[in-house]
């Protein structure tokens, strides 16, 4: 609730909650792997 | 920052504080408000290319050639982030709007862009959002059966001004009433709170002559003194230095270019700035308007009724002398549950607004009931309505009470403690909505407040305490505020508890 | 712009885009500097050198309706600390850290990032204010 909040997704529809969620969930992934590889 | 004045020139502490917005949250505030920007362009980009279906005014086709009606850009916050928590603001009410009340419940099936009232009725919803600070907004009682009956007396409307037939014995008896209350000369009433700024400002100065307006003056102040044409300068929000500043340069450096002396310098203050709770530093603009021989001009729209040992404003509240303010103007609305607005002083300023303001001569006058009801309700704070329930009025516990639970419970409050409008602060955008929300959810009515009304990272709740709210009515509302602090976090404060 | 922590959030958010930029595998590091540069400063160039008029209804009767916001900071006012912190910030992202250092003194590198440098320094100048 408080990173829908913080976040301000709490104003938004949930299918642009989803945009923003896969999008947030795909840049972690990717630094994940980056930083896996570069370490 | 804490400011605690106790020079000579009060008689009390006067204490306002202003928090600092916590840095952390300022950050996430802004994050959060570039979110829904980027989301407020995908959505337009969507409803452009015809993807999702427009629910907004727009020109037709055809028009398109034509100079655009709507200007786009500058509806974006109402488009893309008021939109989404309307349903916060306007709720419509089926009673009156007293220290509770009944909400008409409604629904949306499109993201707050139509609503459906389903029929049912929140019942004995406790209202902190009216203002209603003498609790006079009634149904029943003196002033109500006082105004039904000048309503069969005198009728509901007077279809005339001031100066031709609409001067009826009612506005003299309350024009007289109103002189005493105040303890001034003589004094004149207005139809229409707004109106009484707005349109009598320009009649008090115009070209040569300077303005200084604190700058979180109301709106209507604002125009007052834009329609009057004279230069206007702002001061920081009670803040003397500024003001002194603006004074002495005023002086020093005359009009600008030719260097003459103005005609006229008029201080445009408010007795209570009613989105900060904070009270002017009235003494202190006393002591500067008669330092540089300037004329001061005080608005108690919120003050009237609801400051002072006998409900008589700020002049009250700081034990002041009423003839040291030039201008006394105030309004019916929030302490007498009525409407209009009246301006006070000395007799020869009101003769000569009564010839030149535009309200004399082109509004028509106030209604008779609603006269009734202002004449009705100040008898009763005065105490010459034979009975001593004015006196039980008392708005000043419930503020310090209120204010004080508050503070305990870690929320950051603005303003002053004495003062009867309390804002708290909620800074993101997401909880504004949420906190409307949930407080509905718990029969709770408050009002929230965010960008552009107030600064971007300063979004806040705003409480309007009343004298007819019962130590229960506060003690639930202030229950149901600390859990809904608990849940959305909202208890920022730093400050020893 | 002079809020309590918007030039906080303004960099976070720049090195956010960083390193998200930086988190994308087949990016190598000159590209994502330079992607990070020209990004930013389109962004800059877009919100306050191209949108005019503000997002919301003012009581100023529409003067602002035709100002870019940066003419609109301060009241128009030049050389105010939030204009100084906007007109350096691009510099110090661009010369300092990508086209003389990361991008290995390229040639088409340091082309892109000063023409973009430049697309958002030359609106900031005092003799651009309120041309057209």
């Amino acid at each position: 609730y408080q990173y829908v909040l913080v976040t301000a997704l709490y104003m938004l529809e949930p299918w642009e909650r989803t945009i923003f969620n896969s999008l947030l969930i795909t840049v972690a992934a990717m630094a994940v792997y980056t930083c896996y590889v570069f370490m | 920052n804490h400011h605690a004045s106790c020079t000579l020139l009060y008689k009390k502490p006067f204490v306002e504080s202003f928090e600092e917005t916590p840095l952390l949250v300022a950050v996430l505030t802004y994050i959060g408000y570039g979110i829904l920007t980027i989301f407020g362009y995908l959505r337009d980009f969507l409803r452009d290319w015809k993807f999702e279906k427009c629910h907004l005014a727009r020109e037709r086709e055809e028009q398109k050639d034509f100079v655009p009606l709507y200007q786009d850009f500058e509806n974006f916050y109402t488009r893309n982030l008021y939109m989404r928590i309307r349903d916060n603001w306007n709720r419509p009410i089926c009673s009156i709007p007293g220290a509770k009340m009944d909400l008409v419940e409604r629904v949306t099936p499109d993201y707050n862009w139509t609503f459906e009232h389903t029929g049912n009725v929140l019942k004995d919803v406790i209202n902190m959002g009216s203002y209603n600070y003498l609790g006079f907004a009634e149904n029943t009682g003196t002033c109500a059966d006082a105004a039904s009956e000048c309503t069969v007396k005198y009728g509901v409307g007077v279809s005339s001004t001031r100066q031709e037939i609409g001067n009826l014995d009612k506005h003299e008896e309350l024009e007289k009433l109103v002189a005493r209350f105040l303890g001034v000369e003589s004094s004149m009433a207005f139809g229409m709170g707004f109106a009484t700024n707005s349109m009598n400002i320009p009649a008090l100065t115009g070209k040569g002559c300077l303005i200084l307006s604190d700058e979180l003056n109301h709106a209507s102040l604002v125009l007052g003194a834009r329609l009057s044409g004279s230069t206007i300068r702002v001061f920081k929000h009670n803040n003397m230095q500024s003001l002194e500043k603006l004074l002495r340069d005023a002086i020093v450096h005359g009009q600008p270019r030719t260097h003459r002396p103005w005609k006229k310098i008029l201080v445009l203050v408010e007795g209570i700035y009613s989105m900060e709770g904070s009270i002017v530093r009235l003494p202190e603009v006393i002591a500067l308007k008669k330092k540089y021989k300037a004329y001061l001009y005080l608005d108690e729209a919120h003050s009237i009724g609801a400051l002072g040992p006998r409900g008589r404003g700020v002049v009250d509240y700081f034990g002041l002398d009423p003839s040291d303010v030039d201008i006394m103007m105030g309004t019916f609305t929030k302490s007498f549950g009525a409407a209009g607005g009246y301006i006070g002083g000395k007799k020869e300023l009101i003769d000569y607004l009564c010839l030149h303001s535009h309200s004399a001569v082109h509004a028509t006058s106030m209604s008779p009931p609603i006269t009734q009801q202002i004449i009705t309700s100040m008898k009763c704070i005065m105490g010459e309505d034979g009975t001593t329930l004015g006196e039980f009025r008392i708005l000043s516990e419930n503020t310090t009470y209120f204010r004080r639970r508050l503070h305990e419970m870690g929320f950051i409050i603005y303003g002053n403690n004495d003062s009867p409008v309390v804002p708290l602060m909620l800074y993101m955008p997401a909880k504004i909505g949420a906190f409307g929300r949930e407080m509905l959810k718990r029969n709770i009515g408050t009002v929230v407040v965010g960008f552009p009304a107030t600064p971007i990272i300063e979004s806040r709740a705003r409480f309007c305490v009343s004298a007819a709210h019962t130590r229960e009515m506060l003690d639930k509302a202030l229950n149901a505020i600390s859990e809904v602090g608990d849940l959305l976090q909202l208890k920022y404060s730093r400050k020893n508890r | 712009m002079n809020s309590r922590g918007i030039w906080l959030a303004y960099l976070l958010l720049t090195t956010a885009l960083h390193v998200v930029l930086l988190s994308i595998p087949f990016l190598s590091v000159p590209v994502v500097w330079t992607l990070t540069n020209v990004i930013h400063n389109l962004a800059m160039y877009l919100f306050l050198h191209t949108v005019k008029g503000t997002p919301f209804e003012t009581p100023d009767q529409g003067k602002a309706r035709l100002l870019t916001h940066w003419e609109q900071m301060d009241y128009g006012v030049q050389f105010t600390a939030s204009r100084k912190f906007l007109t350096i910030s691009p510099i110090d992202t661009c010369e300092h850290k990508t086209c003389y250092f990361y991008t290995k003194y390229d040639t088409a590198h340091f082309v892109v990032n000063t023409g973009s440098l430049l697309s958002v320094l030359l609106p900031k100048l005092p003799q651009f204010h309120g041309v057209r």
